[in-house]
């Protein structure tokens, strides 16, 4: 049985940010 | 700008096993916002950011698929994604939901909710390493 990690269920949004 | 559209992948399937951060394992359909709130302090590099749902239409390219709009994070970023209808978010305190619930439920047979706008997702940046 596959076991899939709990942070490939979560959108990686990365905003690109100057700060 | 618009992200590349992810696919339906299989762990978004009810009975799908889960692994968090700290070892323990769930299903799919049993997660809580705190299972990603825990599993996001643990890691050293991910970090949990709100991402408000502002805005849902369908896509230019096909009728399976949507643009959601989010506004992520503190900055509120603007980030557009192009997604399969069925495609599911968690939006905090609620669980999973999507854009065409019904459908969801009908591939997946993961319980869900529709999204719509005003909705808080939970979404991964990169921790800021100072």
């Amino acid at each position: 049985v596959p076991v899939f990690p709990w942070h490939s269920l979560v959108p990686f949004l990365a905003p690109t940010q100057s700060d | 700008s618009t992200m590349v559209p992810p696919s339906l992948p299989p762990y978004f399937i009810k009975g799908s096993i889960i692994q968090l951060a700290d070892g323990e394992l769930k299903r799919v359909e049993d997660l809580k916002t705190e299972d990603f709130i825990q599993s996001a302090e643990i890691s050293s590099e991910l970090k949990i950011d709100s991402s408000t749902v502002e805005r849902i239409e369908g896509s230019h390219t096909s009728p399976n698929f949507a643009v959601v709009q989010f506004s992520v994070g503190e900055h509120r970023t603007q980030v557009s994604v192009e997604v399969l209808v069925e495609y599911p978010f968690f939006v905090f305190g609620q669980g999973w939901s999507s854009c065409c619930p019904d459908r969801t439920t009908q591939l997946l047979e993961l319980p869900c909710t529709k999204l719509s706008v005003g909705d808080v997702c939970i979404s991964l940046t990169l921790k800021n390493l100072r």
